[in-house]
Protein backbone atom coordinates (compact mmCIF):
# COMPACT_ATOMS: atom_id res chain seq x y z
CA UNK A 1 0.00 0.00 0.00
CA UNK A 2 2.92 2.45 0.04
CA UNK A 3 5.89 3.14 -1.73
CA UNK A 4 8.85 0.78 -1.71
CA UNK A 5 12.69 2.00 -1.83
CA UNK A 6 15.59 0.11 -2.10
CA UNK A 7 19.16 1.38 -2.98
CA UNK A 8 22.58 1.85 -1.95
CA UNK A 9 25.27 4.47 -1.94
CA UNK A 10 25.30 4.40 -5.54
CA UNK A 11 21.42 4.76 -6.23
CA UNK A 12 17.78 4.34 -5.21
CA UNK A 13 14.85 2.64 -6.86
CA UNK A 14 11.16 2.95 -6.29
CA UNK A 15 8.46 0.48 -6.68
CA UNK A 16 4.55 1.81 -6.55
CA UNK A 17 1.69 1.28 -4.97
CA UNK A 18 1.26 -1.03 -7.71
CA UNK A 19 4.25 -2.78 -6.82
CA UNK A 20 6.29 -2.02 -10.47
CA UNK A 21 9.82 -0.62 -10.80
CA UNK A 22 8.85 3.45 -11.34
CA UNK A 23 11.50 5.47 -10.81
CA UNK A 24 15.86 5.65 -9.42
CA UNK A 25 17.20 8.37 -7.88
CA UNK A 26 21.14 9.10 -8.66
CA UNK A 27 22.91 12.06 -6.83
CA UNK A 28 19.52 13.21 -5.79
CA UNK A 29 18.07 13.88 -8.94
CA UNK A 30 15.48 11.25 -9.79
CA UNK A 31 14.18 9.96 -13.16
CA UNK A 32 11.39 7.89 -14.47
CA UNK A 33 12.28 4.36 -14.66
CA UNK A 34 9.30 1.51 -15.02
CA UNK A 35 9.70 -2.11 -15.92
CA UNK A 36 7.20 -4.32 -15.87
CA UNK A 37 6.96 -7.92 -18.78
CA UNK A 38 4.54 -8.04 -21.58
CA UNK A 39 3.65 -10.77 -24.20
CA UNK A 40 2.79 -10.71 -27.34
CA UNK A 41 0.53 -13.18 -29.35
CA UNK A 42 2.06 -15.47 -31.84
CA UNK A 43 0.45 -15.23 -35.43
CA UNK A 44 -1.04 -18.16 -36.70
CA UNK A 45 -0.29 -18.40 -40.35
CA UNK A 46 -1.19 -20.44 -43.57
CA UNK A 47 2.25 -21.10 -44.08
CA UNK A 48 2.05 -21.30 -48.03
CA UNK A 49 2.91 -18.36 -48.59
CA UNK A 50 6.08 -16.46 -47.58
CA UNK A 51 4.81 -13.62 -45.98
CA UNK A 52 1.76 -15.88 -44.15
CA UNK A 53 3.52 -17.98 -41.96
CA UNK A 54 2.84 -18.92 -38.54
CA UNK A 55 5.30 -17.20 -35.55
CA UNK A 56 7.90 -20.04 -34.70
CA UNK A 57 11.64 -20.76 -34.31
CA UNK A 58 13.08 -19.03 -37.08
CA UNK A 59 9.89 -16.37 -37.23
CA UNK A 60 9.32 -13.58 -34.66
CA UNK A 61 5.62 -12.81 -35.57
CA UNK A 62 2.99 -11.56 -33.80
CA UNK A 63 -0.76 -11.01 -34.37
CA UNK A 64 -0.89 -7.55 -33.53
CA UNK A 65 -2.07 -7.93 -30.04
CA UNK A 66 0.51 -6.86 -26.77
CA UNK A 67 -1.15 -8.08 -24.03
CA UNK A 68 -0.03 -7.07 -20.41
CA UNK A 69 0.72 -9.33 -17.83
CA UNK A 70 -1.01 -8.01 -14.27
CA UNK A 71 -2.44 -4.22 -13.13
CA UNK A 72 -0.49 -5.29 -9.86
CA UNK A 73 2.40 -7.04 -8.63
CA UNK A 74 3.18 -8.76 -5.43
CA UNK A 75 6.03 -7.55 -3.59
CA UNK A 76 8.31 -9.02 -0.85
CA UNK A 77 10.89 -6.77 0.28
CA UNK A 78 14.68 -7.51 1.71
CA UNK A 79 16.84 -5.58 3.19
CA UNK A 80 20.48 -6.25 4.60
CA UNK A 81 24.00 -4.51 4.63
CA UNK A 82 25.02 -6.69 1.67
CA UNK A 83 22.15 -6.36 -0.63
CA UNK A 84 18.76 -5.35 -0.42
CA UNK A 85 15.99 -7.15 -3.07
CA UNK A 86 12.34 -7.08 -4.31
CA UNK A 87 11.32 -10.16 -4.57
CA UNK A 88 7.80 -9.33 -7.48
CA UNK A 89 5.36 -11.76 -8.45
CA UNK A 90 3.51 -10.54 -11.27
CA UNK A 91 1.45 -13.80 -12.42
CA UNK A 92 1.53 -17.78 -11.87
CA UNK A 93 4.22 -17.51 -14.34
CA UNK A 94 6.15 -14.52 -14.13
CA UNK A 95 8.52 -13.13 -11.33
CA UNK A 96 11.27 -11.45 -10.80
CA UNK A 97 14.05 -10.14 -8.50
CA UNK A 98 15.34 -6.89 -8.92
CA UNK A 99 18.29 -6.28 -6.06
CA UNK A 100 21.15 -3.54 -5.32
CA UNK A 101 24.35 -4.70 -4.43
CA UNK A 102 26.03 -2.70 -1.52
CA UNK A 103 29.02 -1.58 -3.61
CA UNK A 104 27.29 -1.91 -7.43
CA UNK A 105 25.95 0.97 -9.19
CA UNK A 106 23.83 -1.00 -11.78
CA UNK A 107 20.82 -2.62 -11.04
CA UNK A 108 20.64 -6.35 -11.13
CA UNK A 109 16.59 -8.05 -12.72
CA UNK A 110 16.34 -12.02 -12.28
CA UNK A 111 13.34 -12.65 -13.64
CA UNK A 112 12.01 -16.14 -13.82
CA UNK A 113 9.36 -16.59 -16.68
CA UNK A 114 6.92 -19.95 -17.33
CA UNK A 115 5.45 -22.69 -17.66
CA UNK A 116 4.01 -20.45 -20.59
CA UNK A 117 0.05 -21.43 -20.53
CA UNK A 118 -1.05 -22.17 -23.91
CA UNK A 119 -4.29 -23.81 -22.36
CA UNK A 120 -6.16 -21.05 -24.91
CA UNK A 121 -4.26 -22.75 -28.11
CA UNK A 122 -2.54 -19.34 -28.61
CA UNK A 123 1.34 -19.31 -28.54
CA UNK A 124 3.30 -16.44 -26.59
CA UNK A 125 6.42 -14.64 -26.69
CA UNK A 126 7.13 -12.66 -23.60
CA UNK A 127 9.44 -9.52 -22.86
CA UNK A 128 11.30 -7.21 -20.29
CA UNK A 129 10.47 -3.60 -20.94
CA UNK A 130 11.81 -0.35 -19.51
CA UNK A 131 11.04 2.72 -20.03
CA UNK A 132 12.53 6.29 -19.77
CA UNK A 133 11.50 9.75 -20.24
CA UNK A 134 15.15 9.53 -22.38
CA UNK A 135 13.93 11.38 -25.93
CA UNK A 136 15.64 9.35 -27.77
CA UNK A 137 14.73 9.89 -31.51
CA UNK A 138 14.14 6.23 -32.72
CA UNK A 139 17.73 5.64 -32.08
CA UNK A 140 19.13 2.71 -30.34
CA UNK A 141 21.97 0.62 -30.34
CA UNK A 142 22.67 -3.02 -30.11
CA UNK A 143 25.99 -5.08 -29.89
CA UNK A 144 27.84 -6.59 -32.76
CA UNK A 145 28.53 -10.20 -30.51
CA UNK A 146 29.45 -8.33 -27.51
CA UNK A 147 32.11 -5.93 -29.74
CA UNK A 148 31.19 -2.86 -30.40
CA UNK A 149 27.36 -1.07 -30.80
CA UNK A 150 25.73 -0.97 -33.98
CA UNK A 151 23.22 1.87 -34.02
CA UNK A 152 19.77 1.09 -35.15
CA UNK A 153 16.99 3.63 -36.39
CA UNK A 154 13.35 2.42 -35.57
CA UNK A 155 11.70 2.24 -38.88
CA UNK A 156 14.98 2.60 -40.71
CA UNK A 157 17.15 0.88 -43.19
CA UNK A 158 20.72 2.75 -43.96
CA UNK A 159 20.77 1.54 -47.76
CA UNK A 160 17.38 1.26 -48.92
CA UNK A 161 13.61 3.39 -48.61
CA UNK A 162 11.98 1.04 -46.08
CA UNK A 163 8.22 0.61 -45.20
CA UNK A 164 8.08 -2.18 -42.62
CA UNK A 165 4.57 -4.68 -43.10
CA UNK A 166 5.51 -5.99 -39.59
CA UNK A 167 6.35 -2.81 -37.01
CA UNK A 168 7.15 -5.02 -33.89
CA UNK A 169 9.48 -7.72 -35.89
CA UNK A 170 10.70 -5.44 -38.19
CA UNK A 171 12.35 -3.48 -36.04
CA UNK A 172 13.83 -6.29 -33.78
CA UNK A 173 17.43 -7.07 -33.43
CA UNK A 174 20.02 -9.63 -31.90
CA UNK A 175 21.17 -8.67 -28.52
CA UNK A 176 24.18 -11.03 -27.69
CA UNK A 177 25.70 -8.53 -24.51
CA UNK A 178 23.73 -5.12 -24.40
CA UNK A 179 21.21 -3.03 -25.61
CA UNK A 180 21.60 0.98 -25.23
CA UNK A 181 19.25 4.19 -26.13
CA UNK A 182 20.38 7.54 -24.96
CA UNK A 183 19.41 11.52 -25.00
CA UNK A 184 21.38 14.54 -24.33
CA UNK A 185 20.75 13.79 -20.71
CA UNK A 186 19.86 10.06 -19.88
CA UNK A 187 21.30 6.83 -20.94
CA UNK A 188 20.14 3.30 -20.17
CA UNK A 189 21.73 0.07 -20.83
CA UNK A 190 20.06 -3.31 -20.46
CA UNK A 191 23.02 -6.16 -20.48
CA UNK A 192 21.97 -9.35 -20.67
CA UNK A 193 23.21 -13.19 -20.10
CA UNK A 194 22.44 -15.05 -22.92
CA UNK A 195 21.03 -13.92 -26.70
CA UNK A 196 17.58 -12.74 -27.11
CA UNK A 197 15.85 -10.66 -29.43
CA UNK A 198 15.18 -6.42 -28.51
CA UNK A 199 14.22 -3.44 -29.44
CA UNK A 200 12.57 0.23 -28.92
CA UNK A 201 9.60 0.27 -30.40
CA UNK A 202 8.91 3.94 -28.81
CA UNK A 203 10.95 6.81 -27.54
CA UNK A 204 12.74 5.91 -23.90
CA UNK A 205 11.69 2.46 -24.35
CA UNK A 206 14.15 -0.89 -24.50
CA UNK A 207 12.66 -4.67 -24.20
CA UNK A 208 14.10 -7.77 -24.46
CA UNK A 209 12.08 -11.08 -25.31
CA UNK A 210 12.92 -13.54 -22.15
CA UNK A 211 11.26 -16.29 -23.25
CA UNK A 212 8.75 -18.11 -25.72
CA UNK A 213 6.14 -21.07 -26.57
CA UNK A 214 4.54 -21.84 -30.05
CA UNK A 215 2.11 -24.17 -30.94
CA UNK A 216 2.70 -24.06 -34.69
CA UNK A 217 5.76 -24.74 -37.39
CA UNK A 218 6.35 -21.85 -39.18
CA UNK A 219 7.49 -23.84 -42.12
CA UNK A 220 11.46 -22.72 -42.13
CA UNK A 221 12.42 -26.62 -42.01
CA UNK A 222 12.26 -27.68 -38.13
CA UNK A 223 9.15 -28.59 -38.83
CA UNK A 224 8.20 -28.52 -35.06
CA UNK A 225 6.65 -25.94 -33.01
CA UNK A 226 8.98 -24.17 -30.48
CA UNK A 227 7.14 -25.43 -27.66
CA UNK A 228 9.93 -27.00 -25.22
CA UNK A 229 8.94 -29.13 -22.24
CA UNK A 230 10.59 -30.72 -18.83
CA UNK A 231 8.60 -33.13 -17.10
CA UNK A 232 5.70 -32.94 -19.04
CA UNK A 233 5.01 -29.07 -18.91
CA UNK A 234 6.56 -25.68 -20.45
CA UNK A 235 9.96 -25.31 -19.50
CA UNK A 236 10.65 -22.53 -17.11
CA UNK A 237 13.67 -19.50 -18.10
CA UNK A 238 15.46 -18.11 -15.37
CA UNK A 239 18.18 -15.30 -16.13
CA UNK A 240 19.35 -11.69 -15.41
CA UNK A 241 19.29 -8.56 -17.32
CA UNK A 242 22.21 -5.72 -15.39
CA UNK A 243 20.33 -2.20 -15.76
CA UNK A 244 22.92 1.22 -16.10
CA UNK A 245 21.16 4.12 -15.87
CA UNK A 246 22.83 7.24 -15.62
CA UNK A 247 23.63 10.85 -16.53
CA UNK A 248 25.22 11.42 -19.72
CA UNK A 249 28.23 12.62 -19.41
CA UNK A 250 31.65 12.64 -21.32
CA UNK A 251 34.18 12.89 -17.98
CA UNK A 252 35.99 9.48 -17.04
CA UNK A 253 34.43 7.18 -16.85
CA UNK A 254 32.12 7.73 -19.55
CA UNK A 255 28.75 5.48 -18.75
CA UNK A 256 30.00 3.88 -22.17
CA UNK A 257 33.23 2.55 -20.14
CA UNK A 258 31.15 1.94 -16.46
CA UNK A 259 29.03 -0.98 -19.13
CA UNK A 260 31.80 -1.97 -20.83
CA UNK A 261 33.62 -3.38 -17.45
CA UNK A 262 30.41 -4.43 -15.97
CA UNK A 263 29.66 -6.50 -19.16
CA UNK A 264 33.67 -8.39 -19.09
CA UNK A 265 32.78 -8.79 -15.28
CA UNK A 266 29.62 -10.31 -16.52
CA UNK A 267 30.25 -12.26 -19.37
CA UNK A 268 33.70 -13.80 -18.52
CA UNK A 269 32.32 -14.28 -14.22
CA UNK A 270 34.46 -16.21 -12.17
CA UNK A 271 34.61 -19.94 -12.21
CA UNK A 272 32.73 -20.99 -8.40
CA UNK A 273 34.16 -24.49 -6.76
CA UNK A 274 32.98 -25.71 -3.70
CA UNK A 275 35.22 -28.36 -1.46
CA UNK A 276 33.66 -30.36 1.45
CA UNK A 277 36.26 -29.92 4.07
CA UNK A 278 34.59 -32.58 6.42
CA UNK A 279 35.97 -32.25 9.73
CA UNK A 280 39.00 -29.83 8.82
CA UNK A 281 39.51 -27.04 11.55
CA UNK A 282 39.64 -23.25 10.01
CA UNK A 283 43.34 -23.39 11.67
CA UNK A 284 44.41 -26.66 9.85
CA UNK A 285 42.79 -25.33 5.93
CA UNK A 286 44.34 -21.96 6.51
CA UNK B 1 43.84 -33.98 -23.64
CA UNK B 2 41.22 -36.43 -24.23
CA UNK B 3 39.15 -34.30 -21.44
CA UNK B 4 39.84 -30.90 -23.17
CA UNK B 5 39.28 -32.29 -26.60
CA UNK B 6 36.06 -33.49 -25.45
CA UNK B 7 34.95 -30.02 -25.05
CA UNK B 8 36.27 -28.60 -27.96
CA UNK B 9 34.47 -31.27 -29.74
CA UNK B 10 31.19 -30.15 -28.03
CA UNK B 11 31.92 -26.45 -29.00
CA UNK B 12 32.76 -27.37 -32.53
CA UNK B 13 29.71 -28.97 -33.09
CA UNK B 14 28.12 -25.50 -30.96
CA UNK B 15 29.20 -23.42 -33.97
CA UNK B 16 26.19 -24.66 -36.48
CA UNK B 17 24.11 -22.40 -37.13
CA UNK B 18 20.88 -24.10 -35.41
CA UNK B 19 22.67 -24.50 -32.09
CA UNK B 20 23.49 -20.70 -31.82
CA UNK B 21 20.02 -19.27 -32.33
CA UNK B 22 18.38 -22.42 -30.93
CA UNK B 23 16.32 -23.21 -34.52
CA UNK B 24 17.27 -27.58 -33.87
CA UNK B 25 14.78 -30.03 -33.35
CA UNK B 26 14.35 -30.79 -29.86
CA UNK B 27 15.89 -34.35 -29.76
CA UNK B 28 19.00 -32.47 -31.14
CA UNK B 29 18.50 -29.46 -28.06
CA UNK B 30 18.58 -32.28 -25.89
CA UNK B 31 21.28 -33.87 -27.48
CA UNK B 32 23.62 -30.42 -27.61
CA UNK B 33 23.12 -30.34 -23.23
CA UNK B 34 23.91 -33.95 -23.60
CA UNK B 35 27.19 -33.32 -25.02
CA UNK B 36 27.93 -30.30 -23.40
CA UNK B 37 27.39 -31.32 -19.72
CA UNK B 38 29.44 -34.41 -20.85
CA UNK B 39 32.33 -32.29 -22.06
CA UNK B 40 32.02 -29.56 -18.82
CA UNK B 41 32.14 -32.77 -16.32
CA UNK B 42 35.09 -34.06 -18.49
CA UNK B 43 36.97 -30.33 -18.23
CA UNK B 44 36.18 -30.28 -14.36
CA UNK B 45 38.38 -32.68 -13.81
CA UNK B 46 41.45 -30.99 -15.27
CA UNK B 47 40.39 -27.61 -13.23
CA UNK B 48 40.24 -29.85 -10.73
CA UNK B 49 44.00 -30.99 -11.14
CA UNK B 50 45.30 -27.53 -11.76
CA UNK B 51 43.50 -26.53 -8.30
CA UNK B 52 45.17 -29.19 -6.55
CA UNK B 53 48.86 -28.62 -8.36
CA UNK B 54 48.41 -25.42 -6.42
CA UNK B 55 47.46 -25.85 -3.04
CA UNK B 56 48.70 -27.57 0.60
CA UNK B 57 49.63 -31.47 -0.27
CA UNK B 58 47.93 -31.49 3.79
CA UNK B 59 44.34 -30.12 2.16
CA UNK B 60 44.00 -32.18 -0.51
CA UNK B 61 44.29 -35.70 1.66
CA UNK B 62 42.17 -33.85 3.95
CA UNK B 63 38.87 -33.02 1.66
CA UNK B 64 36.60 -35.90 0.42
CA UNK B 65 37.16 -37.70 -3.08
CA UNK B 66 34.55 -35.92 -5.31
CA UNK B 67 33.91 -37.93 -9.07
CA UNK B 68 31.33 -37.21 -11.61
CA UNK B 69 33.60 -38.64 -14.44
CA UNK B 70 32.60 -39.82 -17.82
CA UNK B 71 32.70 -43.41 -16.87
CA UNK B 72 34.97 -43.40 -20.02
CA UNK B 73 37.44 -41.34 -19.68
CA UNK B 74 38.70 -41.75 -15.82
CA UNK B 75 40.50 -39.17 -14.72
CA UNK B 76 44.72 -39.93 -15.72
CA UNK B 77 45.77 -38.29 -11.78
CA UNK B 78 43.60 -40.64 -9.35
CA UNK B 79 45.76 -39.27 -6.78
CA UNK B 80 44.14 -35.52 -7.48
CA UNK B 81 40.45 -36.59 -7.53
CA UNK B 82 39.81 -34.19 -4.55
CA UNK B 83 37.90 -31.69 -3.62
CA UNK B 84 36.73 -28.31 -6.23
CA UNK B 85 33.28 -29.26 -7.14
CA UNK B 86 30.99 -27.24 -9.84
CA UNK B 87 27.51 -26.66 -9.27
CA UNK B 88 25.73 -26.86 -12.57
CA UNK B 89 22.21 -25.98 -11.02
CA UNK B 90 23.18 -22.60 -9.29
CA UNK B 91 20.78 -21.12 -11.81
CA UNK B 92 17.89 -22.79 -9.73
CA UNK B 93 19.69 -21.66 -6.16
CA UNK B 94 20.63 -25.10 -6.07
CA UNK B 95 23.46 -26.91 -4.85
CA UNK B 96 23.54 -30.53 -3.29
CA UNK B 97 27.09 -29.71 -1.38
CA UNK B 98 26.87 -26.18 0.14
CA UNK B 99 23.13 -27.07 1.22
CA UNK B 100 23.87 -30.33 2.96
CA UNK B 101 26.83 -29.49 4.23
CA UNK B 102 28.12 -27.74 7.74
CA UNK B 103 31.38 -26.80 6.64
CA UNK B 104 32.84 -26.15 2.93
CA UNK B 105 34.77 -23.76 1.40
CA UNK B 106 34.23 -21.75 -1.99
CA UNK B 107 36.78 -21.03 -4.00
CA UNK B 108 36.24 -18.69 -7.10
CA UNK B 109 38.96 -18.60 -9.94
CA UNK B 110 39.32 -14.84 -11.67
CA UNK B 111 39.51 -15.36 -15.93
CA UNK B 112 40.34 -11.75 -15.99
CA UNK B 113 43.90 -10.11 -16.68
CA UNK B 114 42.19 -7.75 -14.13
CA UNK B 115 41.84 -8.08 -10.29
CA UNK B 116 38.22 -8.20 -9.32
CA UNK B 117 35.14 -8.78 -7.27
CA UNK B 118 31.53 -10.44 -6.79
CA UNK B 119 28.89 -11.12 -4.85
CA UNK B 120 28.88 -14.44 -4.41
CA UNK B 121 25.53 -15.95 -3.86
CA UNK B 122 25.42 -19.89 -2.30
CA UNK B 123 22.06 -21.91 -1.28
CA UNK B 124 22.07 -22.86 1.47
CA UNK B 125 19.28 -24.53 4.03
CA UNK B 126 18.99 -21.83 6.56
CA UNK B 127 20.79 -20.98 9.76
CA UNK B 128 23.83 -18.61 10.36
CA UNK B 129 26.87 -19.24 8.81
CA UNK B 130 30.23 -17.45 9.41
CA UNK B 131 32.69 -16.85 6.09
CA UNK B 132 36.01 -16.55 6.51
CA UNK B 133 38.39 -15.66 4.05
CA UNK B 134 42.41 -16.80 4.40
CA UNK B 135 43.60 -14.31 6.83
CA UNK B 136 41.14 -15.43 8.87
CA UNK B 137 38.94 -12.01 8.35
CA UNK B 138 35.19 -12.69 8.94
CA UNK B 139 33.45 -11.33 5.88
CA UNK B 140 30.25 -9.71 6.04
CA UNK B 141 27.43 -12.07 4.67
CA UNK B 142 23.99 -11.90 4.51
CA UNK B 143 21.00 -14.76 4.18
CA UNK B 144 18.61 -14.24 1.74
CA UNK B 145 15.34 -15.86 0.95
CA UNK B 146 14.82 -17.52 -2.40
CA UNK B 147 12.02 -16.58 -3.76
CA UNK B 148 8.94 -18.59 -3.28
CA UNK B 149 8.33 -18.87 -6.95
CA UNK B 150 11.78 -20.74 -7.08
CA UNK B 151 11.43 -22.81 -4.25
CA UNK B 152 7.85 -23.91 -5.62
CA UNK B 153 8.94 -25.15 -9.23
CA UNK B 154 7.95 -28.67 -9.26
CA UNK B 155 11.36 -30.09 -11.11
CA UNK B 156 13.86 -28.20 -8.62
CA UNK B 157 14.76 -30.76 -5.98
CA UNK B 158 16.56 -29.13 -3.28
CA UNK B 159 16.72 -28.22 0.47
CA UNK B 160 18.25 -24.84 0.21
CA UNK B 161 15.99 -22.12 1.03
CA UNK B 162 18.46 -19.28 1.18
CA UNK B 163 21.08 -17.80 -0.40
CA UNK B 164 24.08 -16.54 1.45
CA UNK B 165 25.73 -13.71 -0.34
CA UNK B 166 28.73 -12.35 0.17
CA UNK B 167 31.25 -10.03 -1.38
CA UNK B 168 34.57 -11.81 -2.58
CA UNK B 169 37.10 -8.81 -3.45
CA UNK B 170 40.36 -8.30 -4.77
CA UNK B 171 40.17 -11.56 -6.59
CA UNK B 172 43.93 -11.71 -8.17
CA UNK B 173 43.88 -11.40 -12.46
CA UNK B 174 44.09 -15.13 -13.57
CA UNK B 175 44.29 -16.04 -9.84
CA UNK B 176 42.03 -17.81 -6.97
CA UNK B 177 41.06 -17.22 -3.88
CA UNK B 178 39.32 -19.18 -1.57
CA UNK B 179 36.41 -18.64 1.39
CA UNK B 180 35.55 -20.67 4.46
CA UNK B 181 32.12 -20.97 5.16
CA UNK B 182 30.49 -22.46 8.17
CA UNK B 183 27.83 -23.05 9.81
CA UNK B 184 27.32 -21.58 12.77
CA UNK B 185 26.01 -22.77 16.28
CA UNK B 186 24.65 -20.24 18.25
CA UNK B 187 24.19 -22.40 21.40
CA UNK B 188 24.40 -25.94 23.17
CA UNK B 189 20.34 -26.21 22.44
CA UNK B 190 21.14 -25.91 18.99
CA UNK B 191 23.96 -28.11 18.68
CA UNK B 192 21.97 -30.70 20.68
CA UNK B 193 19.10 -30.02 18.28
CA UNK B 194 21.10 -30.10 14.71
CA UNK B 195 22.56 -33.08 15.74
CA UNK B 196 20.75 -35.38 17.16
CA UNK B 197 16.77 -36.03 17.12
CA UNK B 198 14.32 -34.12 19.37
CA UNK B 199 13.62 -35.84 23.04
CA UNK B 200 10.33 -36.12 23.86
CA UNK B 201 9.50 -34.40 26.97
CA UNK B 202 8.27 -37.62 29.25
CA UNK B 203 9.12 -37.74 32.39
CA UNK B 204 10.39 -35.34 35.22
CA UNK B 205 14.00 -36.44 35.03
CA UNK B 206 13.81 -35.30 31.51
CA UNK B 207 13.19 -31.96 31.97
CA UNK B 208 15.40 -32.15 34.46
CA UNK B 209 17.91 -32.79 31.37
CA UNK B 210 16.09 -30.22 29.30
CA UNK B 211 16.32 -27.52 32.03
CA UNK B 212 20.26 -27.91 32.53
CA UNK B 213 21.14 -28.14 28.79
CA UNK B 214 19.00 -24.96 28.31
CA UNK B 215 21.41 -23.61 31.20
CA UNK B 216 24.84 -24.42 29.83
CA UNK B 217 23.35 -23.28 26.11
CA UNK B 218 22.69 -19.64 28.20
CA UNK B 219 26.46 -20.18 29.30
CA UNK B 220 27.87 -21.23 26.22
CA UNK B 221 25.91 -18.43 24.07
Amino acid sequence: SEEVTIGNKYLNVSFDTSGFLSSITIDGVTNRLRQTFVYYEGALGNNEEFQNRSSGAYIFRPNGTEKTVTENVQLKVVKGPTVQEVHQVFNEWISQVVRVYADESHIEFEWMVGPIPVGDGVGKEIVSRFYTAAQSGGVFWTDANGREMIKRVRNHRDTWNVDLMEKISGNYYPVTAKIALEDENLRLAVLNDRAQGGSSLEDGALELMVHRRLLHDDAFGVEEALNEKAFGKGLVARGKHWVVFGAKKPTSPTPEARERFLQNRMLLPNWLFFSDVGEVRYEDWQ
Amino acid sequence: EPHLNMLREAMGVMQHHDAITGTEKQHVANDYARMLNRAMRACGANTKVALNQIVDPKYKRSLRSGGGLPAEHPTPYPEYTFGFESCHLLNVSKCELTESKDSFTVTLYNPLAHAGHEYVRVPVSGGRYIVRDYRNVEVAAQLVPIPESVLNLSYRFSNATSELVFLANELPPLGFKSYFVTRAIDSLDDFLHESSPPVPVTSPKVDQARAKQQAAAQQWH
